[in-house]
């Protein structure tokens, strides 16, 4: 498979020790991580299809993997009210995990339905910038999105389509203390 | 107290957490974050001088562990999925604390933000720790780490299975890697932290646990690399965030949680905008 071989370079480059220890100098860290990138753009299709397939899907699904969650940035979900988000578990044991994604909206309230149409119960709240500041890191997201999947078995995978309430019910004011000046 | 069935983080007056409930059972819990400077100079190894700096190989702290002032701005957010207190101890470091319902085996999540580190201002570097303090558990200097990144192995303070040790260095001498959990426990009576990424740590004092999450030092080491380990991003300090998972429970309930947390599920996004619920079904 021609689109794997950037990734399996990346992973043979990174059993170096300089790559497991961090003793690399700083323009090797940055080629690293432009391997990496590559290994894992090259990667979308075919995970891509395995997920299709995996799906039972005629139609290779359109799925996106958002390399900026741990900075709180995705397009897909800051830019849609209605998406859907698949957690596939690549283990070989059952995980339950606690799904946290970026919303544009600080005051919008979300649905998280299985396909089965049963609803999990969700949270947005605010993002905290101040906490989570970012220098240089422009556009992060204002919200963000939280939701118990639930079991995700083995080798499987669960999808849970995410839709914007349009009349939002008043929601619980987070409480404050007076803040302090850090010293 | 915020937390969900018989589960609770209970924060003190100026809302630091003081303790954590479990089905009735309280146990006194203390988090700090600080950093220890980074050594710069010579030192003398077998009479031969030379750089011995904290660097990207060693860890070599000038003096003790300073904290930060416990008086951080503190905002709590409680809901029904999440609720949440954040931290703000500086311009450059900050931590949110998680409880959520239903999270199975129980843990907290801290969630922390540590840069860019200011290495101008005083002309040293620094070495930021996260520490966690079960107040009531006396491991009398032994810890667990899985430094192998497969089984824990116990550690003890100043002691080497092998040889008789004389540490030097007190502190760096008995760090040990945490490829993803270090644990303490007193009988029945253990807490583990995961970590999301491998990292350094020890038990210094009695019923603790630090974690070094970000470095960023001013001078070269001398072992090779050939330069100072200060990273930049967009012309500034590197920023990290990244989380430990404070574990309750047993060494089965803190690996569930490393299965869980570690090695996460992928996540993968596609709109569904114009795409009923039912035509997706």
């Amino acid at each position: 498979r021609a689109d794997l071989i950037a990734m399996r370079e990346a992973m043979g480059i990174m059993q170096h020790h300089d790559a497991v220890t961090g003793t690399e100098q700083q323009h090797v860290a940055d080629d690293y991580a432009r391997v990496l990138n590559i290994g894992f753009h090259d990667c979308d299709d075919i995970t891509s299809k395995a997920l299709s397939k995996l799906m039972g899907s005629a139609e290779p699904v359109q799925l996106t993997n958002c390399m900026l969650l741990n900075v709180s940035s995705c397009p897909v979900t800051e830019t849609n009210d209605d998406f859907v988000v698949t957690i596939y578990n690549p283990l070989s044991r059952e995980v339950r995990p606690l799904v946290r994604l970026p919303v544009a909206s600080t005051t919008a309230q979300y649905t998280a339905k299985c396909p089965e149409g049963k609803e999990h119960p969700t949270q947005v709240n605010v993002l905290p910038v101040e906490v989570l500041k970012i220098p240089g890191r422009p556009g992060q997201a204002l919200g963000e999105l939280t939701f118990l999947t639930g079991c995700v078995p083995p080798l499987g995978y669960k999808s849970f389509y995410i839709s914007k309430v349009s009349k939002p019910k008043p929601a619980k004011k987070p409480r404050t203390f007076a803040p302090k000046e850090p010293t | 107290s915020l937390g969900y069935d018989g589960r609770y983080i209970n924060l003190d007056a100026n809302g630091l957490l003081e303790s954590i409930t479990i089905d009735g059972k309280t146990e006194s819990v203390q988090m700090d974050c600080g950093f220890y400077k980074g050594a710069v100079g010579n030192n003398e190894v077998f009479g031969v001088h030379s750089n011995r700096s904290s660097g990207a190989y060693i860890f070599r702290p000038n003096g003790t562990l300073n904290l930060f002032a416990q008086n951080p701005s503190v905002t709590i957010v409680q809901g029904d999925v999440v609720s949440e207190v954040r931290y703000k101890y500086s311009d450059w470091i900050s931590s949110i604390l998680r409880i959520y319902r239903g999270a199975e085996p129980f843990h907290v999540e801290h969630e922390w933000l540590v840069g860019p580190i200011p290495i101008d201002d005083q002309g040293f570097g620094k070495e930021v720790v996260m520490r966690y303090h079960v107040k009531d558990l006396h491991n009398n200097g032994e810890f667990l780490t899985d430094s192998n990144g497969r089984e824990m192995l116990k550690r003890r303070m100043n002691y080497r299975p092998t040889w008789d040790v004389d540490l030097d260095e007190k502190i760096s001498g008995n760090y040990y890697p945490v490829t993803t959990r270090i644990a303490i426990e007193d009988g029945d009576n253990i807490w583990s932290v995961v970590t999301d990424r491998a990292q350094g740590g020890s038990s210094l004092r009695d019923g603790t646990m630090e974690l070094m999450v970000h470095r960023r030092l001013t001078h070269d080491d001398a072992f090779g690399v050939g330069e100072a380990l200060n990273e930049t991003a967009f012309g500034k300090g590197l920023v990290v965030r990244g989380i430990h998972y404070i574990v309750p429970g047993s060494h089965a309930d803190a690996r569930k949680v490393v299965q869980n947390k570690v090695l996460h599920p992928w996540y993968f996004l596609s709109s569904s905008e114009n795409i009923p619920f039912e035509d997706w079904r």
